[in-house]
């Protein structure tokens, strides 16, 4: 049974796999890094 | 230091009581130099400024004195917000803190309230006019008594409690030139009331205690946080603030633009030194600023490239 | 009318004994309670008009329960008696099950569940009684429309650790859950119904039917991202066309969020929720399902 749970808990990786996620993970990602650049 | 935690929730109501015939205090504005509080009192105070959002919430703590220090071993919330509209807001609480502390002695809980603390959601610990008004009245007739504020939003983005403790000095006390207490951002619509009054109170030392029981408590919260702290977003939770912040910071540069632009016109080798550092200190705290919210911002990237790279990137 | 009023009094108490009820009701309903000519204090005609409420409510009358409920709603407020202020309120949660407005109906119930004096009006309120006014709630709630409004009061139901205890726990924690109901649950769960929540509706389907029909369509929006209405239909065991009309019946009511492509034949579902803030969702229960067999290694002592 505890292999059968990790197992499920495997399956459940990726978190999330989706393209908006990517743009919104992106978009985020270069508000910081434009926000670093400004700040320098 | 365990058994010395242990004993600080032991009230000695005679030697209090004792404390209270003397009061030490009367003639020495800066008698009071340190607070300790109990874990739990910060984490009830912490919680419940957290849940106001973006609303002044207030509170009372319960504890006692021992010398110098102001002990605070509880806390409650009142049923109050807005505390920053009008002075003792505490007022519309009344008959609740008396049910309180009514039932509170019956139920054997013999601490009396030794102050007050209040939120300032997003703009940093210090006291308004308001609060430094309210202060006032308290240290008149409810002496010992202790102001604290807690920011919750900052607390976030920082990763840390961002809490002060104050007491004012009296009405017409000229208090000696001291040291500046570490550096906060200061909002600019607030940055008025923060010069005008911050002369009239200062800081205390805070530190914190726990008990026995506390303390395992804690440790096997501690086994679980890490589910909590992994799911967490500080750059999705705060994004108001942050946006806040970044407007407050473009105002405050067009503002320090503005002035040197001024004193461009009127001659470099007229000014005074004096307005010539202010100039300069003035750029150097826009520069911290700036600097301390990229800081934030990186830490919160940080963090979700991390989890990006933990939960996102192993596939079957 | 002094005289009458005891002589209709007395009448109806006869019907009562014989279980007539809507007659009692007829006879004390005679009574004039805004007579010139008497004057009758406000606890006298709240106790009448609450009497004719409860006497309407036996026979499963709502219209004419519920016409002397509202006017004992006027004089409820300046009634210091507390036995007639109990009944006033059990009486109107009751008139609302009948009526079938469930969600207004459970809040009342739960009002009444949460009662902290165990004596009213010389009466002993025993703990059976509160809960049969908490189950009542939580029967109410999973009869009601499924929407943000029944999300709320389930959720206060939830976390409410009495409702833990009752037998109808494992039905409340699935909706609450939103997982899917299987006919075997709501077959057990309609065994516990009173016969106008079992009611027919207009389109020949019944109360229960509906309630967890809506219930599991919103679940699925919680599992698909779009579904086909044939396999909407078999998930809910109703047929393609019966899914559609429900589901946008639904949408327009604004209790789900979603889209209907009619030429497809295909719902795309919608959420509320940020695509980060689903993503730390997901990695709660990802951590906590690794918490839990980090928990199972430890008790086999691994």
């Amino acid at each position: 049974s505890l292999l059968r749970q990790i197992s499920s808990l495997v399956r459940r990786l990726p978190a999330i796999d989706s393209t908006k996620f990517q743009d919104d993970f992106l978009m985020e990602y270069n508000d910081t890094l434009l926000m670093t650049y400004l700040a320098t | 230091a365990v058994a010395d935690a242990d004993a600080m929730y032991q009230y000695d109501e005679v030697a209090q009581a004792g404390i209270q015939q003397q009061k030490p205090w009367v003639d020495v504005p800066h008698y009071f130099k340190n607070v300790k509080i109990s874990a739990l009192a910060l984490l009830k105070m912490v919680v419940h400024a957290r849940s106001g959002g973006t609303i002044e919430v207030m509170g009372l703590m319960q504890g006692k004195t021992d010398g110098d220090t102001i002990i605070i071993m509880d806390a409650f919330a009142l049923p109050v917000e807005g505390t920053e509209t009008r002075v003792n807001a505490q007022a519309d609480a009344y008959e609740y803190m008396v049910q309180y502390a009514q039932t509170n002695k019956q139920v054997g809980r013999l601490e009396n309230v030794v102050g007050w603390y209040h939120s300032h959601p997003g703009y940093g610990c210090w006291l308004s006019g308001i609060d430094v008004s309210t202060q006032m009245l308290n240290q008149q007739y409810q002496e010992p008594f202790l102001a604290v504020v807690i920011d919750p939003t900052r607390t976030v983005s920082a990763g840390k409690v961002e809490i002060g403790a104050f007491r004012t000095y009296p009405m017409d006390y000229k208090p000696p030139d001291e040291p500046p207490s570490e550096y906060q951002t200061i909002p600019l619509n607030k940055i008025e009331d923060f010069g005008v009054h911050y002369k009239q109170y200062y800081s205390l030392d805070i530190t914190y205690f726990k008990s026995t029981l506390d303390s395992h408590l804690l440790d096997l919260l501690w086994n679980k946080y890490w589910v909590n702290t992994l799911s967490s977003s500080p750059l999705l939770g705060n994004r108001d603030y942050v946006a806040g912040q970044v407007s407050d910071l473009a105002e405050k540069l067009e503002q320090a633009e503005t002035q040197l632009a001024h004193s461009g016109r009127i001659g470099g080798f007229f000014m005074p030194p004096q307005r010539k550092k202010e100039e300069e200190s003035q750029l150097a705290k826009i520069t911290r600023d700036s600097s301390k919210i990229t800081v934030e911002q990186v830490h919160g990237l940080m963090s979700q490239v991390i989890k990006d790279i933990l939960f996102n990137s192993v596939t079957s | 009318e002094e005289q009458v009023s005891i002589i209709r009094e007395g009448l109806a108490e006869l019907y009562e004994n014989e279980e007539q009820w809507s007659k009692a009701a007829q006879m004390l309903s005679g009574i004039d309670l805004e007579s010139g000519i008497r004057m009758l204090d406000d606890t006298y005609k709240l106790e009448k008009c609450v009497k004719i409420s409860l006497l309407y409510l036996e026979d499963d009358d709502a219209i004419n329960a519920e016409t002397y409920i509202k006017k004992a709603s006027f004089l409820v407020n300046n009634c210091k008696d507390e036995a007639l202020n109990l009944q006033y309120k059990v009486c109107y949660a009751r008139i609302l099950d009948l009526k079938r407005k469930f969600l207004e109906a459970a809040l009342r119930y739960y009002e009444l569940s949460q009662l902290e004096k165990r004596e009213v009006g010389g009466r002993r309120i025993d703990e059976d009684e509160l809960q049969q006014a908490l189950t009542a709630a939580v029967t109410c709630t999973i009869l009601a429309a499924a929407g943000p409004q029944r999300s709320r009061v389930l959720a206060t139901l939830y976390k409410d650790e009495r409702c833990s205890k009752l037998k109808i726990y494992p039905i409340l924690q699935k909706v609450y859950l939103e997982r899917i109901l299987r006919k075997p649950e709501v077959d057990a769960f309609s065994e516990e119904l009173k016969p106008h929540q079992k009611a027919l509706l207009p389109d020949n389907s019944t109360v229960l039917d509906r309630a967890m029909i809506e219930h599991n369509l919103l679940s699925a929006s919680k599992l698909y991202t779009n579904i086909s209405f044939e396999e909407l239909g078999a998930l809910l065991g109703i047929g393609p066309q019966k899914a559609e009309k429900i589901a946008a019946r639904m949408i327009s009511e604004d209790r789900m969020r979603g889209s209907i492509d009619q030429v497809e034949g295909v719902i795309h579902f919608e959420n509320d929720i940020e695509e980060l803030q689903q993503w730390d969702q997901q990695i709660v229960s990802i951590c906590q399902a690794l918490n839990d067999v980090l928990d199972s290694m430890v008790k086999k002592g691994m």
